[in-house]
């Protein structure tokens, strides 16, 4: 099993948001992530979402979890969290 | 800010002709580091009630309270929670975008004037994505700071962050955040990147993102050291007050007792012998330690730095000379038997030559679309006053809390280009973010690559130019590129099926001839080309421009200025009838490709004896 110090925060860009009326950005995340880390609690997992202008979300993830996101259908691409600087 | 607006035209109070009822109604997102509520700056005194279009919160967290000038804040960093400005940086740069225009700012006495933003009179929405230290600034946090920022109805996004060079977009959240910014309606103006003048050092390279150069303005600090033979001029910003008292001289090398020459010299931490260095001026041959001298009793300190184009802070008397003057000093230090110097408190001088592009300014080719312009346009970022946090030191080890300081970087220009653009939209309130952004570049003041010896990238440094405010009011033509447009241009990148239909969110799919489209026939106000280095070469842009000019028809004449490339303009006259109509017209370069990691440029004129719409021409070749 992946252990923690394995995980590192990753940005999973999902896009656009959706057009359709009924779609629900944060059980959508949360039914990827559970698919992906196979526990339901995704508690300690899930860092951010974004929802409200574009679809994503950012989560504590292993690299064999960050791949398998990456090949999703609804993923556009997975990439680490890092650190910029002010200017 | 106390003198930038004024260099570049924009007048204070009455005398810029302000639309007062719709620069009220603007909103500037400003992501950075927070800011200080209590400022002066972004006092709420006189201000109505929040525009009727804001969706926005005041989620501040404790001890922080918004107010009419203030709208909005949110954080996203993590202990302590608010979105109070910790590092002085997102004051500063939220005051120079929309701050208050506050009288009889200073620092010490020094830069006094009129502190005011680029609007005065247009709201502020705050979001918090940086915390001093290692903290930083993070990206999953700036991601939340655009998806908040776009819901809540900024009008316009300023975000003076960035990495050290640039990444493919889909996986650079300032691209990704500004992308969909766009789609609103929202231009996102970013700062090009403090890593100069290195080239393909522009971190910021999306052509949806308006990338920010720095330049100076015609107002310097300068800090004079009067020696035994004579005086010289140095840069820092110096406040204390020696009163012209001559001390002894001692060189890094000569006063250790610890360590060898090369690290003395520098006065690297650990190598300074108190003895040797307390109550005397202490040379060092790098800015990098000045506290080192001062920790161990020094009364002040004379450093070299090669790029001493740009005034500083310190905690004590500090003056910095560039490596031809340092040594001067170091020869009659070396010279004369007790040498002797007094560092005089700073003063300010008006007539420093200027716009030049700073040396730190990062510079292009753009190194994820090398056919696309980076930075797009300059703006003053060194030695700027603005708003601070009183509850950050200005400087290393200072025990001073300010309001107001000195700060440079492309941080500082970037809100200055932020301000411009909200300006300008409240004269063109339905213009989008292509429009302001080409109205911007196609106005700017020229300039050129004699002016320094850091010059020699030319649009590569400082991209079409420096910002002029009133010229950008009327830019008579503009370059338009939509969503679409970017869409195919994406196309043009291999960004096709899931990637494409996910990121446009309406199912896009490219057709054929936007594969195959190249990405230097965006609409983009200027024209770049990297070709093979010294082969002939010949090639075409394509582009459209629509006439924003109201009232009477209007017939432009294309011009090209710079000798060196071979440009054929068709069709050479557009003929304008009527407002908002387009016209298109190919741009045919040809010649033999300058030698490896040069360049060679000319600028596009389209001109109706009224409006000039200049563009810059580059063509250049990679090593």
């Amino acid at each position: 099993a992946d252990n923690e110090q394995d995980k590192q925060v990753y940005i999973v860009y999902m896009g656009a948001l959706p057009a359709r009326v009924d779609y629900m950005p944060m059980s959508h995340h949360a039914s990827i992530l559970q698919d992906v880390i196979g526990e339901s609690s995704i508690e300690d997992r899930l860092v951010r979402t974004y929802k409200r202008s574009f679809n994503g979300f950012a989560a504590r993830l292993t690299e064999s979890e960050r791949e398998i996101l990456a090949s999703m259908d609804e993923v556009v691409s997975v990439f680490p969290s890092k650190k910029l600087k002010l200017q | 800010t106390t003198s930038s607006w004024s260099f570049m035209g924009l007048k204070e109070g009455k005398r810029a002709r302000r639309n007062n009822l719709i620069e009220s109604d603007t909103i500037i997102g400003v992501i950075d580091s927070g800011v200080y509520p209590e400022s002066e700056s972004f006092s709420g005194k006189g201000f109505g009630p929040p525009p009727k279009k804001w969706k926005g919160v005041c989620e501040g967290g404790k001890n922080f309270t918004c107010n009419n000038k203030l709208i909005g804040a949110r954080y996203y960093t993590q202990y302590p929670d608010s979105a109070r400005d910790l590092m002085g940086h997102g004051s500063h740069t939220a005051s120079t975008a929309a701050g208050n225009a506050v009288k009889h700012v200073s620092f010490y006495g020094l830069g006094n004037g009129t502190a005011r933003g680029g609007v005065p009179a247009a709201r502020i929405a705050v979001y918090k994505v940086c915390n001093p230290g290692a903290s930083g600034c993070t990206t999953d946090g700036i991601l939340a700071a655009f998806d908040d920022a776009i819901a809540d109805k900024v009008d316009l996004i300023s975000i003076s962050i960035g990495g050290d060079n640039g990444s493919p977009f889909e996986a650079d959240p300032i691209a990704i955040g500004a992308f969909h910014a766009m789609g609103k309606g929202i231009l996102t103006v970013n700062s090009a990147g403090n890593s100069g003048p290195e080239p393909s050092s522009v971190a910021s390279v999306a052509p949806w993102i308006f990338t920010v150069a720095a330049s100076n303005t015609n107002r310097a600090f300068v800090t004079k050291i009067v020696l035994g033979n004579g005086k010289t001029i140095g840069r820092s910003v110096n406040t204390f007050d020696l009163n012209g008292t001559k001390y002894p001289i001692v060189h890094g090398k000569s006063a250790t007792s610890t360590c060898s020459d090369d690290a003395a010299r520098l006065c690297s931490p650990g190598c300074l012998d108190s003895k040797l260095v307390k109550g005397k001026i202490v040379l060092c041959d790098s800015v990098q330690n000045p506290e080192v001298a001062k920790d161990m009793g020094a009364v002040a300190s004379i450093v070299k730095s090669q790029y001493a184009e740009v005034a500083m802070i310190f905690s004590f008397p500090v003056s910095v000379l560039s490596e031809k003057k340092y040594n001067t000093l170091l020869s009659y230090v070396n010279s004369t038997k007790n040498p002797k110097a007094a560092v005089l408190r700073s003063e300010t001088i008006f007539n420093q030559r200027a716009p030049i592009v700073a040396s730190y300014s990062s510079r292009g080719p753009n190194t994820i679309i090398p056919d696309i312009l980076k930075p797009d346009i300059t703006a003053p970022g060194s030695e700027i006053i603005a708003a601070y946090s009183p509850d950050v030191p200005p400087s290393l080890s200072d025990t001073r809390h300010v309001k107001y300081s000195v700060e440079t970087g492309t941080s500082m220009s970037c809100p200055h280009v932020a301000g411009v653009a909200a300006y300008l939209k409240t004269f063109h309130p339905r213009w989008s973010p292509s429009m302001i952004q080409s109205a911007i570049m196609t106005t700017a003041w020229p300039m050129n690559a004699s002016t320094s010896p850091f010059n020699q990238m030319a649009e590569f440094a400082y991209g079409a130019g420096h910002v002029d405010p009133i010229a950008a009011i009327h830019p008579g033509l503009v370059y338009e590129a939509s969503k679409s447009d970017h869409i195919a241009f994406l196309c043009g990148l291999n960004y096709t099926g899931k990637k494409l239909r996910l990121i446009s969110g309406d199912g896009s799919i490219c057709t054929k001839e936007q594969t195959k489209s190249l990405p230097r026939n965006l609409n983009y106000p200027s024209m770049t080309a990297q070709v093979s280095a010294s082969k002939p070469f010949k090639l075409t842009f394509y582009r459209t421009v629509t006439n924003v000019r109201k009232g009477k028809a209007a017939t432009y004449k294309a011009k090209v200025v710079g000798s060196k490339l071979k440009v054929k303009v068709v069709p050479e006259v557009l003929f304008m009838k009527s407002v908002h109509e387009k016209k298109s017209f190919t741009v045919t370069v040809s010649g033999t490709g300058p030698e490896a990691d040069n360049l060679v440029s000319a600028h596009l004129i389209w001109s109706d004896g009224v409006h000039s719409v200049r563009s810059p021409i580059v063509v250049y070749a990679a090593n």
